[in-house]
């Protein structure tokens, strides 16, 4: 027996919204932890990992193990039905075929509940070792996007280089080149608006860029973004989800042959 | 040319 209570049931649709273009099915793991989920895109460039701890929902009950293949473009359809104020609960039986998603009005005069079928997805799981990265950038989401937005009308790939002077993002294409320099800034007002960098050697790596587009849809469930780099390793970029949780996307770079 | 890494490569099944 499953059954999780989020209050915020927004969060769920966000997240739906985040990752449904990226991958198609995954596999939802439910443990005394929490919520979580990790995935690969279908070319394999690309992993997503969620987690929704249980400590974040108001009531988490999950009896053992269980691991749910869920089509995402399904479920996201059964969520867009979720109003953003509702309350969703997330239930299934163990060794069931079906998982429910009841959505409550936060007023209760509105309960709706929407049944999924379940699938069977062979996916393989992959450790994520521990890494001291290089670099961690942490900035505002929104700026992260629009320069992956603006970027990617220019050229196909990105190069972000961390140095002392700052995160650099450079492209190149047919029409011409860009660079966009975001130096370190403390905001006095407002934490959310500040550009940190923590730098132990300079990294230059290559991205591209569609993916990182695609990561910025999560751009919704948090002010901030973390990119964590190390050389020839995919970066990380995190989104925080507020006191519940986050989502990293993974990206392998572009490595010269 | 630089050339398009696949992730599986950097992370072990488990």
């Amino acid at each position: 027996m499953l059954e999780l209570r989020l209050v915020q049931g927004s969060l769920l649709k966000k997240v739906l919204d985040a990752i449904k273009d990226l991958v198609t099915d995954a596999n939802f793991d439910c443990s005394e932890s929490g919520f979580s989920l990790q995935a690969m895109d279908s070319s394999h460039v690309a992993l997503v990992a969620l987690l929704l701890r249980s400590d974040g929902f108001e009531h988490y009950r999950c009896d053992r193990n269980l691991s749910m293949g869920m089509n995402l473009t399904n479920m996201s359809k059964m969520l867009k039905c979720a109003g953003n104020d509702d309350i969703i609960t997330i239930k299934a039986d163990d060794g069931g075929d079906s998982v429910t998603f009841m959505f409550e009005s936060p007023s209760q005069d509105k309960v709706s509940d929407f049944e999924m079928k379940l699938m069977d997805i062979d996916s393989e799981h992959l450790g994520i070792p521990e890494t001291e990265y290089h670099a961690i950038v942490k900035m505002p989401s929104a700026e992260f996007a629009r320069i992956c937005r603006d970027l990617s009308t220019i050229g196909d790939t990105v190069v972000i280089s961390v140095s002392k002077d700052g995160v650099k993002f450079s492209t190149s294409g047919d029409i011409g080149s860009a660079n966009v320099v975001c130096r370190q800034n403390n905001s006095v007002d407002n934490k959310d608006n500040e550009t940190v960098i923590e730098m132990n050697e300079p990294v230059s790596l290559t991205f591209a860029l569609r993916y990182l587009n695609s990561f910025t849809k999560a751009t919704t469930l948090s002010n901030t973004v973390t990119l964590s780099m190390s050389k020839e390793l995919p970066v990380v970029v995190e989104y925080k989800i507020a006191e519940i949780g986050h989502i990293r996307f993974y990206l392998a770079p572009k490595i010269e042959d | 040319m630089k050339k398009q890494q696949s992730i599986s490569r950097f992370f072990t099944a488990t």
